[in-house]
């Protein structure tokens, strides 16, 4: 009788777990459906935080993120390979063909996710003014900074300051738009830069006339790009430029997929990122990898040696980048040129 | 995981002479899916 009333228990509990299960993917569909229904109307989402962001940052989400790392390193046996790839690239979308190595190279998933492709699968557009996309992804926002506080849209009713991102000890460059050479750069930088920063020197500058023969009017402009679970990760130069500095920002591991952007506040200024800071032709040149729970490991190629995604230490919010300058010149980068690549946990 | 570039550019009202040619402009829209190596801007 015991045995028979335990039975009854234990297929409850399990037929009230799915059923609860399945009303919160059935409420997920609804809301994304509503989601899309808007975005067809024209209708942009506009930023709500919720309890589940709320919920998110309660959860021990560096540790989920670093298992995730050790469960996707498991090296998977050769003859299992070719299906677990199939059902990835079927689940997330991803294209097999540009693969470079044939789909049982890969040891591991977390190294099929970091894989490269196919010679000629990603031809840099030949114009030499142009700014290219430096990653596989989908744009989210992107314009020019007007105002002095120099913010980021994240979503609709929330944005983020630039100089957050990036680091909030900027630039400074006194004119504006003299070329600066490296040693230039790096005397500036030496500088106290609590002074002015460059971005209410280079918003002024259109006010400081200098002769106009003498050089470009310059303003600053921001792209944001999304990439998938499914898109190639690895990142590339968007232009020929040099690289002077690096900044390493060891923050949480939120998630950034479209609705962790409506939901949870300053989402790229919380999270772990890698900035490169350099200049190009055009002047100011910044690249900030950001990374997210699923994708917590950024690989810079041109510094192998740094670490990410570390054991948990206490984050203190207020906790300056950890900086390193490439000495003495700089790291010159071509257009297209491999820089990263973000590795699973 | 996302990434996002800040960088500096030519805007409207530069240099005399080529004023229009030389001011940076977008040519991607919000939502549009993008590769390696195609253009974002020029």
């Amino acid at each position: 009788h015991r045995a028979h009333r335990n039975f009854f228990m234990v297929s409850g509990a399990t037929m009230a777990t799915i059923l609860m299960l399945g009303i919160l993917h059935a409420r997920r569909l609804y809301e994304d459906r509503k989601l899309k229904v808007m975005k067809e109307k024209g209708i942009e989402p506009e930023f709500s935080p919720d309890a589940k962001a709320a919920f998110l940052k309660l959860l021990p989400l560096r540790s989920i993120s670093r298992f995730w790392g050790l469960f996707t390193g498991v090296e998977i046996p050769t003859w299992l390979r070719p299906i677990v790839y199939r059902a990835w690239a079927r689940a997330f979308h991803s294209d097999l063909e540009e693969a470079a190595l044939p789909l049982d190279g890969y040891k591991s998933l977390q190294e099929f996710f970091g894989r490269t492709l196919k010679d000629g699968s990603r031809p840099i557009d030949p114009d030499p003014h142009c700014l290219v996309s430096p990653v596989d992804g989908t744009v989210l926002k992107f314009g020019e900074l007007r105002e002095s506080a120099a913010m980021i849209d994240q979503v609709k009713g929330f944005s983020y300051s630039a100089t957050s991102l990036l680091g909030a000890s900027p630039f400074l460059l006194e004119d504006g738009c003299k070329d600066v050479t490296d040693m230039e750069y790096h005397e500036a930088r030496s500088k106290d830069s609590g002074k002015r920063s460059w971005w209410r020197i280079s918003f002024a500058s259109p006010k400081v006339r200098l002769p106009k023969t003498a050089c470009p009017i310059r303003g600053v402009f921001y792209c944001v790009i999304y990439l998938k679970p499914g898109d190639y990760h690895r990142v590339h130069s968007p232009v020929d430029w040099h690289v002077f500095l690096r900044r390493h920002f060891a923050g949480h591991l939120f998630p950034v997929n479209e609705r962790a952007t409506q939901t949870i506040r300053n989402l790229h200024i919380e999270n772990e990122r890698v900035v490169l800071e350099g200049q190009w032709d055009e002047g100011f040149m910044s690249m900030a990898i950001i990374g997210a729970t699923n994708v917590g490991s950024i690989k810079l190629f041109i510094e192998p040696e740094l670490m990410t995604n570390r054991p948990k230490r206490k984050l203190l919010q207020t906790e300056p980048p950890e900086e390193r300058r490439y000495e003495p010149r700089g790291m010159k980068l071509k257009k297209g040129d491999e820089v990263a690549v973000f590795n699973m946990g | 995981s996302t990434v996002v570039l800040v960088f500096q550019a030519p805007v409207a009202g530069s240099t005399e002479k080529d004023s229009a040619s030389s001011e940076f402009k977008f040519s991607i829209r919000s939502g549009d899916r993008i590769r390696v190596g195609e253009a974002i801007g020029r």
